[in-house]
């Protein structure tokens, strides 16, 4: 059982603080998982610290709300690399992000879409669908009840050069 | 492998038979509030396995087109997920609802519940660890919970 | 007991259909607040029911995430109208919110301010803080803590002829 | 009336003494994520009389600017708000913390925390209701109450 936990835990506990560098584009940046108990990890709690660019190490819970979500995606993408799903689907997973880290996160999101993990993520934002290789439109048909109408896009082709920036969508 | 297209019929907003794709590497879903959005994301759950609860309804029969308003447009919703596997073939995964029952089916062919969730076992899906679904909302959560929650999660995808 | 109580419920639950269209910007929208029990309101519960535009009567947990923040803020509003506090203060209420219902809400605190209610709001989009009367600006000073700096901009030297929107800020 | 300044002294993230404003009939506070712009917030709530666990630490004293790395700059810190009544009069309600004991004052005034709140009252600040404070990330829960919570509600500004 302890061989079973620590081969999942290994290779997380290495590959958080990398992906949190990346997330946060910053290499002063740190995260870090620690087992409470190292004989035993799978009896007691594990730890998860994040000091943000430019602050001090703290507790988790003083982050602000767009902190968390970057700490949190970090933490994914982390536990990733140990159990790759083929996909991942977020819904408005950028609704706390300010439009600095919005641009991070979607250009990671873009990079890690990239290397063999398909994304599936809803969202409002421009800043964040414009990153996209196609959008999934979803409007309401005129109905008694909320009907959904579906319309999709292709949008590589508008891509020429790499970039999303140069496509004014919709 | 990734996800090629989805097919819907009757499944909560989405009246009659749907086919949403192809889905690429990376693919947004946009649209205004309320038009649907995340009952996209709740039919790419159920056809993973999920239990209703996190589907954001009381019981399996509410997902039927119509039932918010007491018209359910059929007696069934279904989903199928159209996979396309690291050779390149398609493996339709199907779950319906009859009722209050779940039916599951793999190319066609009905199987027990846990076949279909080894199935997906095989393809790296852990419909109960859940380290790649984030609900709308539920971002920051991840980063808060407590160490034995925590480890709760690696046991589940060890 | 019943009395103090009716003085209460009695005027939130008229205003509150009528708020809800004003933030929803349509006829069509209905709000209602009902008692459980007509004879003693106090010893049960309260309904809130919200039928959006163009959809039917269904039950409030069956909303999206964009619509339960506009239902929310109209029940805020509305029992404003019975408690009116001086002020508001109200932290990123626009995350879950499409560019279009952004601007009704925007448009809807602005006319809130304009009658006697301070409007204190935090937000990270512009579309909703360029209808403001001044800005607030935090920024993070360097130093070894987390230290934030202010800054204030009055923004009504900029507005000439009404709407916010020619003010290209920050 | 309304809110006109605010004056905080080494509390949370604002170091030193700070004052904020004026704010007008339409204010909007902005910044990037992580600078400040909640704990500004919860300067507020503080001041209005707010407990502990609403202002998102965990004892009054985790206020002070360094608290968090363990390097608080001062043994207090406080806030004070100075309101505009309808009269068009300045007065100064001030909250401090000394260890873990607060202190209230009316115009420079020492005064007990029930005459604070009745004072609070008298311009119709019903801190328990909190109908007017919408914290980062609560909005959708407003709606969302079950019908006791709201019952509740009415009677805290009944
Ligand atoms: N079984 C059903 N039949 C018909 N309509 C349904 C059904 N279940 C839910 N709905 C409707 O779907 C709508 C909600 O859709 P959804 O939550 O996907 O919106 P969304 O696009 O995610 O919006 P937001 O951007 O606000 O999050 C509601 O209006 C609800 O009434
Ligand atoms: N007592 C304190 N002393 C110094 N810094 C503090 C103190 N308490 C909290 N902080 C810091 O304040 C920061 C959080 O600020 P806040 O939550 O106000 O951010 P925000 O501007 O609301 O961000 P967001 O847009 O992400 O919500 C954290 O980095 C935290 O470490
Ligand atoms: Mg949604
Ligand atoms: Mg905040």
């Amino acid at each position: 059982r302890y061989r079973r936990f620590q081969e999942c835990f290994d290779p997380v506990s290495q590959k958080i603080d990398e992906i949190y560098k990346a997330l946060s584009r910053n290499q002063s940046a740190q995260a870090f998982l620690g087992a409470d108990n190292m004989e035993e990890p799978y009896l007691e709690g594990i730890q998860y610290n994040c000091v943000a660019p430019g602050k001090r190490f703290r507790p988790m819970d003083n982050l602000s709300g767009g902190e968390k979500t970057v700490a949190a995606l970090a933490l994914l993408f982390a536990m990733h690399a140990r159990n790759p799903s083929p996909f991942f689907v977020l819904d408005e997973i950028d609704a706390a992000l300010d439009n600095t880290n919005i641009g991070k996160v979607a250009q990671f999101i873009c990079d890690t879409a990239k290397n063999d993990v398909q994304l599936i993520v809803i969202s409002l934002k421009e800043e964040f669908y414009n990153k996209a290789d196609a959008l999934v439109g979803i409007f309401p048909e005129p109905a008694n009840c909320t009907v959904s109408g579906v319309v999709t896009m292709d949008l590589t082709k508008f891509k020429i050069g790499g970039g999303g920036n140069d496509t004014t969508l919709l | 492998g990734m996800l090629h297209t989805l097919e819907l019929d009757n499944f909560k907003s989405y009246k009659g038979h749907q086919v949403i794709g192809p889905f690429y590497q990376f693919t947004a879903i946009i649209g205004p509030n309320g038009s649907g959005k995340s009952n996209l994301m709740d039919a790419i759950c159920f056809v993973l396995g999920e239990r209703s609860n996190n589907l954001r309804v009381r019981k399996l029969m509410d997902l039927i087109h119509g039932a918010p308003i007491n018209k359910p447009v059929a007696t069934k919703c279904s989903v199928t997920m159209n996979y396309r596997d690291d050779k390149g073939e398609i493996r339709k995964y199907c779950r319906a609802v009859h009722g209050s029952t779940s039916e599951f089916r793999i190319d066609g062919k009905v199987v027990t519940p846990q076949v279909y969730n080894a199935e997906m076992e095989e393809i790296k899906i852990f419909i109960k660890a859940k380290n790649f679904l984030v609900y709308q909302g539920q971002i920051e959560q991840i980063a808060m919970k407590n160490p034995k929650e925590r480890t709760a999660l690696f046991e589940e995808i060890s």
